[in-house]
Parts: structure tokens; sequence; C-alpha cells
């Protein structure tokens, strides 16, 4: 019948479009929940608008200089931030991207991890005379904690810097390309743990790692994955 | 052999035509975050003999419209079919909430032809 051609259709397009089925049709409850598009995917959108009109290498991103045709922003599903299993002052937040979205034929050109702060405001004198900081750790996970050994024993460190506390979020960028590439196998994706260590033993300190506004339910730490990949079937060469 | 042509409007000739795909109308709007719909366009008409430059026919079709104006009904005239296309972006939500952009190739039909 008309109908069933119309979905035979529907599937060999959505099939082109890397998708098993029609998305769940929740785009105005998402946009509800404040699940925005990322202004820099909004912005190379309209770039890619303008530069397929002028006619520019389609399977090149150039905002990060890599070969594809897919970005995805991947969400993060480590949950919240909490209190560290390993020391009093800091807190820890696990980060977890699922990159079985990735189709296997997809092959991944870049996975930028982006990890913003958001810091309760601090008053601009203070900020100066002390200026205030705190050590960052990001850890990859290598082995399930459910199997009975102590968590530190399952992580290995990839990142540890001081980023100091400022009025507005600050923002870390790591590449983690191999790391992400390897996610992408069957059970080999434990995520990471983000650790932030207040080094000073100011009481008041870690109040500065509470969030600007509880109430606004944002969370002191956001973590993004920009995952670019290459369908090659969906990129053929200009000179074929 | 002597051969009859019917005269062809412009209309009637192959080139490309309007074609705004609206995605609400395929009721993709509530997955599909931008664009709202694109100017596809397609491509109809006749490739009629003499195929003139216009039409950019292939030496084959040029040929084939030939033998076509001899026999007709044994041989079909060449096929108005697009010749170039361009690519559009998609912004998109996948199962698993993430946004996507997505960039897909041969979604407009900018140039057609005679093959």
């Amino acid at each position: 019948s008309p109908a069933e051609e119309m979905k035979s259709q529907e599937r060999l397009f959505l099939s082109a479009l890397g998708l098993s089925e029609r998305p769940r049709p929740a785009a105005a409850a998402r946009q509800a929940a404040g699940r925005r598009v990322p202004s820099a995917l909004w912005r190379m959108f309209r770039r890619s608008d303008g530069a397929e009109a002028g006619g520019s290498e389609p399977c090149t991103v150039n905002e990060y200089g890599v070969r594809g045709n897919i970005i995805r922003f991947v969400q993060d599903q480590g949950g919240s931030a909490g209190p560290s299993s390993s020391c009093d002052s800091c807190l820890e937040k696990q980060l977890f991207f699922n990159m079985s979205v990735l189709q296997p034929v997809e092959l991944l050109s870049l996975a930028q991890l982006e990890v913003t702060f958001h810091w309760k405001p601090l008053r601009p004198a203070e900020l100066l005379q002390n200026q205030r900081s705190v050590s960052v750790s990001l850890y990859r996970v290598i082995r399930s904690t459910l199997r009975g050994a102590s968590p530190q024993a399952n992580r290995r460190p990839l990142l540890s810097q001081t980023v100091k506390l400022q009025p507005g979020p600050t923002s870390l960028k790591m590449d983690l390309t191999a790391l992400a590439e390897g996610w992408r196998k069957p059970g080999r994706n434990y995520g990471l743990v983000l650790e932030l260590l207040a080094p000073s033993a100011d009481p008041s300190y870690s109040a500065n790692l509470l969030p600007v506004d509880p109430t606004l339910a944002l969370p002191l730490v956001r973590a993004s994955l920009v995952a670019v990949s290459l369908n090659p079937h969906q990129c053929r060469s200009r000179q074929r | 052999r002597s051969t009859f042509h019917a005269p062809l409007t412009p209309s009637s000739v192959c080139r490309a035509r309007r074609l705004y795909v609206d995605f609400r109308d395929v009721g993709w709007h509530d997955w599909i975050i931008a664009p709202q719909g694109y100017m596809a366009n397609y491509c109809h008409g006749e490739c009629p003999f003499p195929l003139s430059e216009s039409l950019n026919g292939t030496n084959h079709a040029i040929l084939q419209t030939l033998v076509h104006s001899l026999d007709p009904v044994g041989t079909p005239q060449p096929c108005c079919v697009p010749i170039r296309l361009s690519p559009v972006s998609m912004l998109y939500y996948d199962n698993n909430d993430n946004v996507v952009l997505r960039h897909y190739q041969d979604m407009v039909v900018d140039e057609c032809g005679c093959r």
C-alpha cells in the first residue's frame, strides 16, 4: 500500500541519516527541560550553509581541522557531582559518554572533552586578593568498580591541573580521541572520573565550589564530548 | 526518412523545477531541529531531438535522441536527471538525546541534463 511504501522509503532515508528508527518526537520537551542546542553547533550549522553555497570541501570540519561529516555533542550520562570517596575536601563527578551511538562504519576523527565549571560568584576584591584556585584531576576508569577493587585502583590519571576561580564559568578542553575510540568496543567503556580538590584548609573555600544558585538546578560541572566522525559512504571525493 | 517532431514549449523541456521539502509535511519537524525545510528541486521534462547544448546531453544521449526520432516506439528518449547536486546540513536529536550536525551530499538538484 502507499502507506507501507512510504514507511519503507522513510526507513531507507533514516538509515542514510544514521538512524535505525525515527527519533522520539520530544524536541519540545527537551527544549523545555533546558536541553538546548550548543551554540557552537548552531554556529557550525549556519557556517555550513554558507560553505555549501560556496562549494567548499564538504567533508572537512574546519572548526576542528579534521575530516568528518557528522558532529555529535554526546551527552554526559555520568550523573551529578558529589562528595569524593577518596578525600574530604574533594568533589567528584563521573563522566560517561555512550560512544556506541556511532555506527561501526564511521571513522572517528576527533573526540574532544569539554568541561565547564560553574563557580559560586566571588566578590572581585576577594578574588584578586586570594587568587583562589582548585586542583582538577581527570582519571580514566579502567575496570568496573563493582568487581571489588577500590575505586582508586581502577583509575589511571589523564590530566591534573590548577584552575583559577573566577566569577564566570571556566572551561577545560582535552583531546580524548584515542580513548573514545576504545569506548566504541563493547564492554570497554567505564567512563571517566573528574575530581576537584580545594588546596586550602579554609572552610569557606569549599563553599566556593557550590553552584551559582541551587534553584537554577545548574550542575557544578557540565561536560560534553564533541565527536567528529566520517562516514566514508556518505563523503565521496570530488575527484571521483 | 522523414521524422515528425512535435513542437516543445520551453516548459516541457528537461530542466530543474522548484520543490520545497517542508519537514512538517513529512512529519519530521519534531526531531529535526534545523532546517525546517529546504529547496530540494527536481528534474523534469523531455529530452527532444536535436539535443541542444543547454540540455547538457552526453554523446550517448545525443545519439539516443537520434535513434528515438527514427524509432519512437522501440527506443525511449534519454532521461532527464540531476547532473549537479549540492549538499545540505541537518541538525537533529538522536534517540540518545545527543545533538547531531550531519552533512549530507547530493540533497539539492542544482542542474539537470539528458542522460
